[in-house]
C-alpha cells in the first residue's frame, strides 16, 4: 500500500481551505524558501499518524497546532489531516482498496480520529499501519536537526539505540 | 538478552558497513563495541576510512564526513526494519556536491522499494524526485503548495 | 557594572536589528532582556517578525529562520568592535538560495572595509569572492590547494 | 595592515612541501570536497596566531598538528605556519612594511614563535596583532558548527555573551 495524498485543513501554516498533495509512489521532494511551511507538512504527517507529543511537531500544545490567523485572517476552529492510500496490495489489514485516515483537533485540544470517515480509536489505526508506516525506534521519519544529533552522539547512547532496537 | 543484542548488532553492522562504502567509495567503515565482553558495558564507537585516509574514530573526521557517516548509519537503522514510507527532512546540510549526489541516488534506489518524501534545499536532491512541490509563503502568513515541472532541471 | 552592560547591549541592539532588517527584507527582530530591572538575573532572548508573519520568540521560528537571525547576532557581535579580519568556516548551512544570496551580498560589502576568508560549499557565496581557492585531498592523503578562476562562475 | 599570504608546511593535512597561499585584500573564499582540508586553513590560521588549546583546532595535543605521514609519506617532523602582512599603512605597530609572523611546532609540543624571522614569544605576537586580529570573545573567527551553537543556546548563556563584551 501508498500513501495516495495527504490532505490538510487550517493545520498550522496551511490557512483554512484545504489543501491536497497527491503523492508520487516513489520520491516526492517538497522544496521552498526558509520558513514557508515545508516542514509543517512533515509535522501534519506525524500527527496524523497519532504522535501524542505536541512537542514533536514544535508545538507547546495541541491547540498551537490550529492555524493562528497569519496576517488578518480568523483562527481555523480545528486542525485536520487526512491520509489516503491506495490498497489494491492489501497490505493494510482493512478490506478496502482505498483507505483515509485522518485526525482532527480542536482549540480545546480534544482529538478525533477516523478510518474512512468511521471515528475510530488512536490504537486502531496504530494497529492498522503499525506494519507499514512505523518503524522501532521511528526512524522513518528523520525531523529536521536529527542528523546533527546523530553526529553529536556519545557512544553510550548511540550502543542504547541497539539495545531498543533489540 | 546478550544474544539478542548480538545479533541485532551484527546484522545492523552489516547494512552499516555497506551502506557506507556506497557513500563513499572506496572507504570502509564498521561499528565497533567499546566493550565486545559485556556490551552494555561499554558504548558503541564508529571507525570509518575514507578513501586514502587511515582508519580512524568518527569524531576525528571533518564536518561532512561525520555527517555521511551519520547518514551511513540512518539508513542502517531504516534498513533494520524497512518500512513502507519515509521522510526525510533536510537530511543534506554538510555535504559537498558529490556526496549530495550519492546521496540523491541512494535515495532514488531506495524509492524503488518504498515511499520517500524529501524536504530539501538542495537542487541536486530534487532532480532525483519523481514528483515536486514548491512551497511558499504568501503576506497573509498562509502557505501555499503547487506542483513544479520537473523536466527543466538539470538532473 | 549594570551602566556598562547596558551600554553594551544597546549598542549591540541597534547593529543587531539594523542587520536583521537586511537580511531579512521587511523584517524586524530585537534583543529582549527577560529582566530589564537586574538584567543578570535574567538572560537575553531575541523577538523575530519575518516580513508578513507575527512576533515571536527565536524558537518558534523554522530552521532557517534561525539560523538566519543567529547570524544577525553573530554579525552584530562582529560590528561591535571590529576587525581587521574575519575567518568564516561554513556558516551557510541551512539557508535556501535566496537567504543565501543576501549573507553573500552582506558578507561582500564587509569585505570592502576588512579582509574576509570564507569557507563554502555553496556555488552563489564563492561567487562574491574576489579570490577563490580550491583543496582536495590527493590519494596521499596530502591537501593541494589551487587557484581557481573566477570569470566563469554564474555571479 | 592586511595579509598577503599564508604558508604552510608539516600542518596536519597539507604535507611535507611549503603551500602558500596568497590572499585578497577583499574576500577570499576556499572551497573543495567534504574532508579535503578547508578547515586545516582555519586551524592553521588559529595557531599561528597564537591559540593555546590544541582542541580548538581539533586535535588532541599540539603534536596531532604535525602531518601524520598520510598515505606512506614520512610524518613531518614540524609543523610550521607562517602568516605574512602588508603593513604599508603602519597599522601594525612595527617599523617595517611588511611583516611575518610565524609559528613552529615540533614533535614533543614545543614551540616556537619569530617576528620577521626574529625569535619572539607569544605574548609579543599577541601584542602585535590584537587591535587588527582579536575581537573580545574572538567572534572575528566562526568556526565550523558555530553557528549551530549561537542557534541553541539558551538566553542565560546569551547574556552572559555580553557581560563579557562588557
Ligand atoms: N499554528 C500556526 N499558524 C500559522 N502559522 C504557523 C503556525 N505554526 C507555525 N506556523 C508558521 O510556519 C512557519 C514555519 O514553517 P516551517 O518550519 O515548515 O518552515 P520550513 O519551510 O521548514 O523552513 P526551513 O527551510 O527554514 O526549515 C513559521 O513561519 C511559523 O510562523
Ligand atoms: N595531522 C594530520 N596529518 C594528516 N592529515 C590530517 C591531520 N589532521 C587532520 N588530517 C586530515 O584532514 C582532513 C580533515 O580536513 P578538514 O577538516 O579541513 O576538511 P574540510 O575540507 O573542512 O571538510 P568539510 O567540508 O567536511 O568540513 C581529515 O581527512 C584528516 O584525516
Ligand atoms: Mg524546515
Ligand atoms: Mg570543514
Amino acid at each position: 500500500a501508498y500513501v495516495s495524498k495527504i490532505e490538510l485543513r487550517g493545520f498550522k501554516s496551511f490557512g483554512n481551505s484545504k489543501v491536497s498533495i497527491p503523492l508520487s509512489r516513489g520520491l516526492t521532494a517538497i522544496v521552498g524558501p526558509n520558513g514557508s511551511g515545508k516542514s509543517n507538512v512533515v509535522d501534519a504527517l506525524c500527527f496524523v499518524l497519532g504522535r501524542m507529543s505536541a512537542k514533536l511537531m514544535r508545538a507547546e500544545r495541541f491547540s498551537d497546532l490550529l492555524f493562528n490567523g497569519g496576517n488578518g485572517q480568523r483562527p481555523a476552529p480545528f486542525a485536520e489531516v487526512s491520509l489516503h492510500f491506495n490498497n489494491e496490495d492489501s497490505a493494510l489489514p482493512i478490506n478496502s482498496t482505498t483507505v483515509a485516515i485522518s485526525r482532527r483537533v480542536d482549540r480545546s485540544g480534544k482529538c478525533v480520529y477516523r478510518i474512512n470517515k468511521k471515528r475510530a480509536s488512536r490504537q486502531e489505526i496504530v494497529d492498522l499501519l503499525s506494519k507499514s508506516m512505523s518503524s522501532p525506534g521511528g526512524y522513518n521519519f528523520i525531523m529536521q536537526g536529527d542528523v546533527d544529533r546523530f553526529i553529536k552522539i556519545d557512544p553510550f547512547d548511540r550502543r542504547i539505540i541497539i539495545d531498543d532496537l533489540a | 538478552k546478550k544474544e539478542v543484542f548480538m545479533q541485532t548488532f551484527n546484522e545492523l553492522s552489516q547494512h552499516f558497513s555497506k551502506i557506507f562504502s556506497e557513500l563513499s567509495p572506496g572507504g570502509v567503515a564498521r561499528l565497533v563495541l567499546e566493550n565486545e565482553e559485556s556490551p552494555f558495558e561499554g558504548g558503541l564507537e564508529i571507525d570509518a576510512k575514507p578513501r586514502g585516509k587511515e582508519i580512524t574514530r568518527v569524531d576525528v573526521l571533518s564536518g561532512g564526513e561525520k555527517a555521511l557517516t551519520a547518514l551511513a548509519f540512518i539508513f542502517a537503522l531504516q534498513h533494520f526494519r524497512p518500512t513502507a514510507l519515509y521522510v526525510l527532512d533536510e537530511i543534506d546540510a554538510h555535504l559537498d556536491p558529490q556526496n549530495l549526489h550519492r546521496i540523491a541516488e541512494l535515495i532514488r534506489r531506495s524509492s524503488r522499494e518504498s515511499q520517500v518524501i524529501l524536504v530539501t534545499l538542495h537542487d541536486s536532491m530534487m532532480s532525483v524526485a519523481d514528483r515536486l512541490f514548491g512551497v511558499t509563503m504568501e503576506k497573509s502568513g498562509i502557505s501555499r503548495l503547487f506542483s513544479v515541472e520537473l523536466a527543466g532541471l538539470a538532473a
